[in-house]
């Protein structure tokens, strides 16, 4: 029904503004509706303007800020309707590690109340978390669970599997 | 504490029966470039009742059953186990602990069970409607669907606040 | 060697003269989210000719001009310089090195040198015509473009098959 | 021309295969023409087969599996028709550790002929290459270049910039 998504769609366009600033350390974001007289079906559009540059485009930015963008659009989404579980399956590939420790802190206050489980190649990602679940193929095509731990090698954390410790 | 342990049988690489049990938090699903970790993703999407499969990445149904290697015969039966806590009474049914079962035949004959009960998809799916778990397009982000947010076409994004609402 | 060196004025995030040496082999540009490095793959597909303002990730073609910060004003031109090592001849001009240059003004006029000579949009693509190297499809990968090769749509990729032939 | 298509399809389809079968250590992999009596519209379908696995469309792969695809489908072509220069922008992004190892010890022998221009988040990537070049925004919005190095800082190789040495 037309006034629920607008009472949603406003809840979103505010927790928004907030979690980009958050995500950004500053800046700010919008979102508008394309065709605001057909509220059912118009497009929304996003405008983002990283701290101390121009605000524009969505397409306009780098593949990094178009990804912290979209995880501040999800997360204020999250707010709104929190899910008592999401998995994120590599939503850090575009991050590098700065942002990728934004992301972390802001994660970790939704995960007090919901569980997440992050698909990652990031070593970063990796230390962020409570938990580490391993898949491998030891056999080529078939998946198994393989246990790993974050150990110490020559004074750096690594992540280790069973049989290397 | 939502999801607690998944169980895979015979469903996509992993022909061999493998559980992983998650916990609080944050978990990282880490593992090396075609290990089966979107397969776990799609193991959880299409135990929860997900019937599109374009999102399940496959053609038919009956191609998220183990297909054979070199070395092994392509199996008969897929199966996915997930076990859910209820403590919180997410889900409207009064048991502390909810066991969801799905299962497909290459004849294209699918079985559900809610707690060793044989039930219909429409009963699993309706179980998650009101936890927005369900909707996969809510609670699970599939790898790349990122993209999908920061899409040029506005439309596009639509499928989050929809959710949401 | 063919890139010897890129000089950038007033493009996208350059708004102070920058220049950058290359060398043989394998070079890595690196650098944190948003600082810009794909502006410097924009650069080079401009200053050989690029025409498509999609491609550049630019609305128009006077978008590539610096638009000013906070701090900083916008800029009325934009200028890109390539100089290029001719000592393999796999350009049909006799000079040992050869220095592209492409210039915007806001008010959308633009000027080409070649060698500090004056020419045409045109001279600057027909030098290129042959090595392949001013189609940009074909030895500049964008990001995000390794995905149009990975489409779901077979027509999609054919223009990695049509530059080569 | 079809003739000139044709020649050029059929040489890049046999490099795809034993390119394929190099970043993947085994497997194979084939092109096909969607509409054979159209040659010069007909998309473009690819077949793969990872070590182990059974051959399947594209679209069933993993993440990693299809860049990996996609790389091979890429320097299939530069055989075809070398490019004095390329730059890759973070081609790397879905690939493991491992699989950034094969794709740069091919990469080597290209770069014997061609210069290379990587945009990579990724230390292994930087490790492989034989410069450096930094890009980093000092005063907010605004580009500059920063000079990295290799160092060793406890026994470990990192990469840092100009004022950390
Ligand atoms: N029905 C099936 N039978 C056997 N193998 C399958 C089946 N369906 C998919 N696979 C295989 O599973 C692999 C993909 O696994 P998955 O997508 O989970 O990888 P991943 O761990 O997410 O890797 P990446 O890090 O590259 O994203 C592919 O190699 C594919 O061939
Ligand atoms: N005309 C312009 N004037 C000023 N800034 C611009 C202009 N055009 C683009 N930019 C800015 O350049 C930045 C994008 O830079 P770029 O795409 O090169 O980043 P990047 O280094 O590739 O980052 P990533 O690692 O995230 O891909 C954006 O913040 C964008 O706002
Ligand atoms: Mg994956
Ligand atoms: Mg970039």
């Amino acid at each position: 029904s037309e006034e629920l998504f607008i009472a949603s769609y406003k809840q979103i366009a505010h927790n928004f503004q907030e979690m980009f600033r958050r995500l950004f350390g500053g800046g700010k974001a919008e979102l508008t509706l394309v065709d605001p007289d057909n509220v059912l079906e118009s497009g929304i559009d996003i405008l983002a303007q990283p701290p101390g540059k121009k605000l524009t485009h969505l397409s306009l930015l780098s593949g990094g800020e178009r990804s912290m963008t979209a995880v501040a659009l999800l997360f204020a989404t999250y707010q709104v309707k929190p899910s008592p579980f999401c998995v994120l399956d590599e939503i850090d590939a575009a991050l590098d590690d700065r942002n990728i420790g934004y992301f972390l802190s802001v994660l970790d206050e939704f995960a007090m109340k919901s569980q997440f489980i992050i698909i990652t190649h990031n070593k970063h990602t990796v230390m962020g978390s409570q938990t580490l679940l391993g898949v491998t193929q030891m056999e080529p095509g078939v998946s198994s669970m393989v246990s790993y731990k974050i150990g110490n090698v020559a004074g750096e954390d690594v992540i280790l599997n069973d049989d290397q410790e | 504490m939502f999801l607690k342990s998944l169980e895979l049988y015979g469903f996509k690489s992993f022909p061999d029966k493998v559980s992983l049990e998650f916990a609080d938090g944050i978990t990282s699903l880490l593992g090396p470039n075609g290990c089966g970790k979107s397969n776990i993703v799609d193991a959880i999407k299409w135990v929860l009742g997900e019937q599109s499969t374009k999102t399940l990445r496959a053609g038919k149904m009956e191609d998220v059953i183990f297909n054979g290697t070199d070395n092994r015969k392509p199996l008969q039966v897929a199966e996915v186990s997930l076990v859910i806590s209820n403590e919180e009474h997410h889900l409207p049914l009064d048991d502390p602990e909810v066991e969801i079962k799905r299962r497909i035949f290459r004849t294209g004959e699918s079985e559900y069970y809610l707690n060793k009960n044989r039930v219909l998809l429409k009963n699993i799916r309706e179980l998650f409607f009101d936890t927005g778990v369900g909707k996969s397009a809510y609670s699970i982000l599939e790898q790349g669907k990122i993209d999908q947010i920061l899409s040029s076409k506005p439309e596009d994004r639509r499928f989050i606040f929809e959710e949401a609402a």
